[in-house]
């Protein structure tokens, strides 16, 4: 699964998410890419998120709009980020990672898996990583 | 004026070591293209769309070409992208026959009145919208293939 949110000059938030799918799916599974709210949300009084993992679990928990009304609530991204993650883990025992931006540009990212490749650019510098302490 | 900003993922797994170094590459390219159209005055839509395309065409991720199969052996493929600034959104899923899954869910936003699209009926307005249609096996990465032969379950 691929992912972006943006939010650009003018203050619109966008994010998409594309997925292959799991490696031998039922035919005529979908998981939670294409559902708004589970494999992703927009909103330019919030922000936007992106996620990935177990789409059974993300689709289950909402996760991307979990993530907005926990910002909506106070919590910056990466705290939404965090707690979302760990809320969808105990309640469904799925694992995952999401990537967020909040409407004035804070980052946030955080993942369950082993791994997550991800990345953000902001301020004329790019980060990049893979591994938990990249 | 905000300041500009964009993040990227390409999934969330248990990454093998040989695919790091490409996955990290894939990451800067994308990350790169829709940076690129935020700093020339680009809309955050244009930006998330322009980098997932950079994604889609990498064999290294899960989606587009690199698409992984299913257990028949197939493609079946999920998009989706929203515009804060309006709360439109638009989705497709299990598509098969398309270089860019999400260029045909920002269609099915822009025009039309639904959000989500599926099978046939996604095949056949990418078809009604002039998505030019590719052949399935140019979507499978040899990594895809191998691990369909394992019939390894990973997830999204």
């Amino acid at each position: 699964t691929v992912g972006a949110v943006a939010v650009d000059s003018m203050g619109n938030v966008a994010s998409g998410t594309s997925t292959g799918g799991i490696t031998a799916k039922r035919p005529g599974r979908v998981g939670d890419t294409p559902l708004v709210g589970c494999g992703g949300y927009a909103d330019n009084e919030v922000g936007g998120v992106s996620t990935t993992g177990h789409g059974e679990g993300i689709i289950k928990v909402c996760l991307a709009r979990h993530i907005t009304f926990l910002m909506e609530q106070g919590l910056s991204a990466q705290e939404a980020s965090e707690k979302a993650l760990e809320n969808m883990y105990n309640k469904v025992g799925s694992s995952g990672g999401v990537i967020v931006i909040s409407k004035d540009g804070g980052v946030g990212q955080y993942f369950t898996t082993d791994k997550m490749a991800r990345g953000w650019a902001k301020d004329g510098q790019i980060y990049w990583g893979v591994a938990m302490d990249d | 004026m905000n300041t500009p900003v964009i993040a990227v993922h390409g999934g969330a797994w248990a990454i093998p070591e040989n695919m790091i170094a490409d996955t990290k590459l894939g990451i800067q390219d994308a990350l790169r293209a829709g940076y690129q159209v935020l700093q020339s005055g680009g809309t955050a839509l244009e930006a998330v769309q322009a980098a997932i395309i950079k994604m889609e065409d990498d064999p290294n991720f899960d989606a587009g070409n690199g698409s992984v199969l299913t257990y028949d052996g197939d493609v079946e493929m999920d998009s989706m992208i929203m515009d804060g600034s309006t709360m439109k959104a638009g989705s497709v899923g299990c598509v098969n026959s398309i270089a860019n899954p999400i260029k045909l869910a920002t269609l099915v936003m822009e025009k039309t009145d639904h959000v989500l699209l599926v099978g046939e009926g996604a095949n056949k307005f990418a078809k009604e919208m002039g998505v030019p249609r590719v052949e399935i096996e140019s979507l499978v990465s040899p990594h895809a293939k191998e691990e369909w032969e394992r019939k390894t379950v990973g997830h999204d």
